[in-house]
């Protein structure tokens, strides 16, 4: 028979369900079912096999948000190709808070580390209680060093001074840690387009909550319109996140999602695979 | 953008001139995806919308309300009565110790909310001392020193220590020395998946009987919040609710899980990272923001 409006109806209410359920955004979901149904209206399919078709097209359809052409993005690749012009290749991270912007740093500086790749980190973060102290004892025990100021100090010249001192060191990598931020705040978010503006880093790195709901595409959405994300990394992903988050960031960012954290540990760093993703998504 | 949806659904109620089944089943459809979009768990929104279909026809209105008006008071108090009704929370008892233990997923809040409550009972009068039993986070005791020196709360903490339960016990008999009134028990962060975690809080909770259990909740908490809530709930007692990070864009739908899950009423929010940041919980505030 042939698929039209009314027989697909009743089963893509059900997946947008279950992409609902996985944490995927309202919004987004019933967008990517949209453009799915759009697809494959007036295709054959067997009397026994219309879910199955629905749902490889659906497949099909996330894969494609999943997979945009920068998947071949390799962080590591861009960081080799930046050492050539002796410039450090310079990270801004942020997100709202408590995403884990800090401890996904630490993890990058391990997983830099191991790649022979030098870094050094800025602690951006002035504002929040114990901010320094956090990234300091994690920078000790991945051994790598930080460039800190004052609490209350101006973060964008915290992240100036840690470039220069790459620059001296001819260090391969900066990173600034941000602190977390509301994105209905628009005094923090003008202090973080500033230390965008001050620093000019070669990416602007989301970090989401994979736990978080529909909240995570507004977040995206956001810090995309107002300052521009390169990429991102969702966390939490251990806690049997459903990982419906990193759809709702790639499709509004149009980015690619380059790791996941699985725990807390310095090695919890795993690179984002969409087939994986799209099965525990759909699964 | 969710506020937008339900406010616009409400003002699509207003101008129906009636309300017929098949108007209805619009309102419900919008209803649905509204409370989906501010992170209400899927099963408790076809709870709540199947409720209100077989209410909104079969109940006799008051004379002089329009069915509409009806319905919107019918989505109203479902979602209140959804939150623990508008319960009267338990008070802390004065002439005698009081244990709070803080419990929580990673990043929820929790150590910035110690800071906010030790701010909220000072300021009620009580004497409060606070034991920093996060053994995990790096800077964990420097966040709560820092937090807490302003307000001349004292901190007792073993930052060295990996033992949590070594450091709660020796932090309860420094504070019972002290005469305190009430001590807060800040632990770190843990979710359902780290089975050892999760034990370890609930041999806490047997050592130092606590007189409440609070689980922190995120605001921005997703479909996860009722099993997550679930866990902690299997773990320990919790007695209430506290939801952070509603200064933000989240509507914490979340929320209603995580009451759902643990039969505890929330009891404060928190609406900001100052330490003055922390609000009664009002269910029909809450309902009435959640519903834009
Ligand atoms: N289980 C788990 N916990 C994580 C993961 N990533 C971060 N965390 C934990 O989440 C909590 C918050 O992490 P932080 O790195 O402080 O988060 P942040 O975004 O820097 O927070 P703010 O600076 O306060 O906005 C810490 O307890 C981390 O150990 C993860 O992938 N899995
Ligand atoms: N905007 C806002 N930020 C908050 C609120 N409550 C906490 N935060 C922030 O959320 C982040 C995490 O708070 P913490 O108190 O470190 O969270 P935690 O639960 O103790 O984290 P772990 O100990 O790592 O599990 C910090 O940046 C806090 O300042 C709130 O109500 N509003
Ligand atoms: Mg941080
Ligand atoms: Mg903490």
């Amino acid at each position: 028979r042939t698929l039209n409006e009314s027989n697909m109806e009743k089963t893509f209410e059900e997946l947008e369900m279950t992409l609902i359920r996985n944490d995927v955004a309202v919004d987004v979901a019933s967008e990517i079912c949209e453009i799915t149904k759009r697809n494959i209206v007036g295709e054959k399919v067997g009397i026994f096999s219309l879910k199955k078709s629905l749902l490889d097209a659906l497949r099909v359809a996330i894969q494609e948000i999943l997979s945009m052409d920068d998947i071949s993005f390799s962080l590591l690749d861009r960081i080799q190709e930046k050492k050539k012009t002796n410039q450090p290749y310079v990270i801004l991270v942020l997100g709202v808070n408590g995403t884990g912007k800090t401890t996904t740093i630490a993890r990058l500086c391990k997983l830099f580390k191991d790649h022979k790749i030098s870094t050094i980190v800025a602690a951006s973060d002035t504002f929040r209680a114990g901010a320094i102290e956090q990234l300091s004892i994690h920078m000790e025990n991945v051994g790598i060093r930080v460039v800190k100021g004052q609490y209350n100090s101006d973060p964008a010249s915290v992240g100036y001074d840690a470039i220069d001192s790459a620059m001296a060191k001819g260090i391969d990598v900066v990173i600034i840690d941000t602190a977390g931020r509301q994105i209905t705040n628009k005094n923090l978010m003008e202090e973080l387009k500033k230390i965008k503006r001050v620093n000019n880093p070669d990416l602007t790195l989301f970090v989401g909550d994979s736990l978080a709901g529909n909240d995570v595409l507004n977040q995206a959405e956001a810090f995309n319109s107002s300052l521009g994300i390169d990429a991102s990394i969702i966390t939490k992903v251990d806690a049997d996140a459903k990982g419906g988050a990193a759809l709702s960031i790639a499709h509004i960012t149009k980015r690619p999602i380059l790791y996941i954290g699985i725990g807390q540990g310095y090695d919890d760093l795993k690179p984002f695979d969409p087939e994986w993703f799209v099965e525990k998504l759909l699964g | 953008k969710f506020g937008k949806s339900l406010d616009n659904m409400i003002r699509k109620i207003r101008k129906l001139p009636r309300i017929d089944k098949d108007a209805l089943k619009l309102v419900i459809q919008d209803f649905q995806r509204a409370l989906l979009s501010a992170d209400v768990n899927v099963e408790i929104c076809l709870a709540v919308t199947e409720n209100i279909k077989k209410k909104a026809f079969n109940e006799k209105i008051a004379t002089g309300i329009a069915r509409k008006d009806f319905v919107i008071k019918l989505i109203h108090d479902e979602l209140v009565t959804l939150l623990g009704g508008n319960q009267n929370v338990r008070k802390l008892k004065s002439n005698r110790l009081n244990i709070i233990l803080m419990v929580g997923i990673q990043g929820s809040g929790k150590t910035t909310t110690v800071g906010k409550l030790s701010h909220y009972y000072r300021s009620k009068g009580f004497k409060v001392g606070v034991v920093s039993a996060d053994t995990w986070r790096p800077g964990a005791y420097q966040q709560l020193d820092q937090l807490l020196t302003p307000l001349r709360v004292p901190l007792f903490g073993e930052p060295e220590e990996k033992n949590a339960l070594k450091i709660v016990k020796k932090g309860i008999r420094h504070f019972t020395n002290e005469n305190v009134d009430i001590i807060i028990v800040d632990t770190a962060g843990r979710h359902k998946e780290e089975k050892n975690l999760m034990n370890e809080v609930q041999k806490m909770e047997k050592m130092i009987k606590p007189d409440e259990v609070i689980l922190v909740i995120d605001g921005t908490l997703g479909q996860q919040a009722y099993s997550q809530a679930k866990a902690f709930s299997e773990a320990t007692h919790v007695g209430s609710i506290i939801v952070t990070k509603l200064d933000g864009s989240a509507k914490g739908g979340g929320a209603l899980s995580a009451v759902a899950a643990t039969n505890a009423p929330i009891k404060f929010i928190g609406v900001g990272e100052r330490i003055e940041a922390l609000e009664d919980f009002i269910p029909s505030k809450f309902v009435g923001n959640l519903l834009g």
